[in-house]
C-alpha cells in the first residue's frame, strides 16, 4: 500500500537509521543501543539515539543526562552526551525521571513521530532507535513511519527470551526490513571471586536461532556487574568492556 | 468518575484478584507470578493466572502448557497446569508460540477485557494477573477494568530498574489501588563453583525504595540458574527454591 514513511525534516540530515529491538523486555536493548552508539562515536562517527521506549525510557539515565532539551524554531534540540552523542527521550521532558507516562496507543504513536519530525537532529552518520518491548503500537509505528535501514535484534540466552524475540523477528520480516544481526547479551558471568565462567541462562540458544533464521550473530556480551553499575551511575560511556569493534571513520 | 470495573461473569467466582506489575521488562514479573501461584496452589488454594502480557506472553511456556483452550457455552475454558493452576494466555490461542501479535492499543485493551469477561474461571481463591511492562494501554486497562484487590510490584536491584518501577508505583497510586508490597528479584547469585555470593546489580535499592514509599518488602529472590532452566523446560512447578512462604489453607 501507500508508504507511511515520514520524510526527514529540514533540520536533519541522517545517513543511516538503525533500530534496536527485541520484543522481550530487560534483555539489554537500551544498554546495547548505548554501547553501539559509544563505539560508533569513539570511531569518529556522528551519532544520535532516539529513545522510543516512551513509557519506560532509560537512555538519559545511562548517560547521566539531566539537561532539558531546548527549542529552536518550533523544533526540539537533542541533548548531547559527554562523547557528543545526540539524545532525545521522553524522560528529558518530564518534571521527574520517575514520573509515569500514562498514554494509550494513539498518543504513544504520535510521540514517536514527533521525535522524528519535530527534532532537529542535525548531520548524523547514524541514528540509533531504541525500541520498547512488545509488538504493539510503538514498535509498529517505528517500523512503519521511520526510514529504517536495518534492525539489530537483542536477546538474552534463555529459550523463553528467544521465543518472544522470535515474535519480533517474524514481525520485522512481515514489513520487509532487513535484520542486520542478533546480539546475545548476558551470555555468561565471570565470577569476581574465583574467575570461573557461569552460564546463568544456559547457552547456545541465540547462536542456534541466528543459524536457523540465516542471521549473523553480531556480538556476544557477558553479564558484567561493572556495566550495570556504570549504567546506574550515568557513566555508560566509561565502560571498559569490548563491544562492537567499529573501524575508525 | 463512573466506575469502569467489569463484573465477574456467571461462570466465575473469584475471591481475590492480585496484579503483578513492574513497569520495567525482564525483571521477573512472569516468574514471580508463576512462583506465587505455585506457592498458593501447594498451600491448598485454588489459583488462576491471567497472562495479560498480550504481545509477550510467557506463562504457558513456564508451565509447559501446549493444549488449546476449549470452548463451552460461548466461553473459553482455562488450561490446567500439573498442580491444577488455571491459566489463560494469548499464547494458548496462537498457531505457533513464537507468532507475533501485532495489535494496536484498542485491540490489546479489548483482549484483556475478554480474558476477564469471556473466560469461565470457575471458583478461585486467587486470580494472579501477570501484567506487561510499560504504563500504556494494557496496564491501564487492567487497573481500570479489573476489580484488583492489590498489586505486587517486582523489581531487579539496579537503580535503573527501580527508576522505571517507580513510574508504575506512581501510576498505581493515582488509581488508588493498594500496593501489597515489593519483591526484589535477581538479588544475588551463589557462584556454582566457589559458593560465594555475587551481587550482580548492586544491592539495597529495592529495600530503600520500599522504605521510602512506606511499602513492605515481600520477598528477596536470588538469581538462580535452576529457575531459568526449569522455566525454559516448562517445569517451573518443580522449582525447589524458597519463594513466598504461604500458610496452608
Ligand atoms: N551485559 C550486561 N551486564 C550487566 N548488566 C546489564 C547488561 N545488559 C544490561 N544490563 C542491565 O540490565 C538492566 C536491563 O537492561 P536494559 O538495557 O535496560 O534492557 P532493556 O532495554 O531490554 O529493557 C539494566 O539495569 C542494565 O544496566
Ligand atoms: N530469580 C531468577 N533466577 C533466574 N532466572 C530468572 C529469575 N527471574 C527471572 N528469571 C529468568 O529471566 C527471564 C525474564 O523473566 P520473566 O519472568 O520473563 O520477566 P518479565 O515477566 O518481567 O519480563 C526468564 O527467562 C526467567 O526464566
Ligand atoms: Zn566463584
Amino acid at each position: 500500500g501507500k508508504s507511511l514513511l515520514l520524510p526527514q525534516n529540514e533540520a536533519s540530515e541522517i545517513k543511516h537509521v538503525i533500530g534496536v529491538m527485541s520484543g522481550k523486555g530487560g534483555v539489554g536493548k537500551s544498554s546495547v543501543s548505548a554501547l553501539l552508539a559509544v563505539s560508533l562515536a569513539r570511531a569518529g562517527y556522528k551519532v544520535g539515539i532516539m529513545d522510543a521506549d516512551i513509557t519506560g525510557p532509560s537512555i538519559p539515565r545511562l548517560f547521566g543526562l539531566k539537561a532539558r532539551p531546548e527549542q529552536f524554531n518550533e523544533m526540539l534540540l537533542p541533548v548531547k552526551t559527554a562523547l557528543g552523542i545526540e539524545v532525545m527521550s521522553l524522560n528529558l521532558l518530564l518534571p521527574e525521571e520517575d514520573d509515569p507516562v500514562i498514554w494509550r496507543g494513539p498518543i504513544l504513536a504520535s510521540a514517536v513521530k514527533q521525535f522524528w519530525s519535530d527534532v532537529a537532529w542535525g548531520r548524523l552518520d547514524y541514528l540509533i532507535v531504541d525500541m520498547p518491548p512488545g509488538t504493539g503500537d510503538v514498535p509498529l509505528t517505528v517500523l512503519q513511519s521511520l526510514p529504517l535501514d536495518g534492525l539489530i535484534v537483542v536477546s538474552s540466552p534463555q529459550d523463553l527470551a528467544m521465543m518472544v524475540v522470535k515474535k519480533a523477528i517474524k514481525m520485522v520480516q512481515q514489513v520487509h526490513i532487513p535484520v542486520l544481526g542478533l546480539v546475545e547479551n548476558m551470555s555468561y558471568l565471570a565470577c569476581p571471586h574465583c574467575g570461573e565462567r557461569i552460564h546463568l541462562f544456559g547457552s547456545g540458544h541465540v547462536a542456534d536461532a541466528a543459524r536457523a533464521n540465516d542471521l549473523r550473530l553480531l556480538d556476544v556480551l557477558p553479564l558484567d556487574p561493572e556495566l550495570a553499575a556504570l549504567g546506574d551511575a550515568g557513566k555508560i560511556e566509561e565502560y571498559s568492556g569490548k563491544a562492537f569493534n567499529i573501524d575508525p571513520v
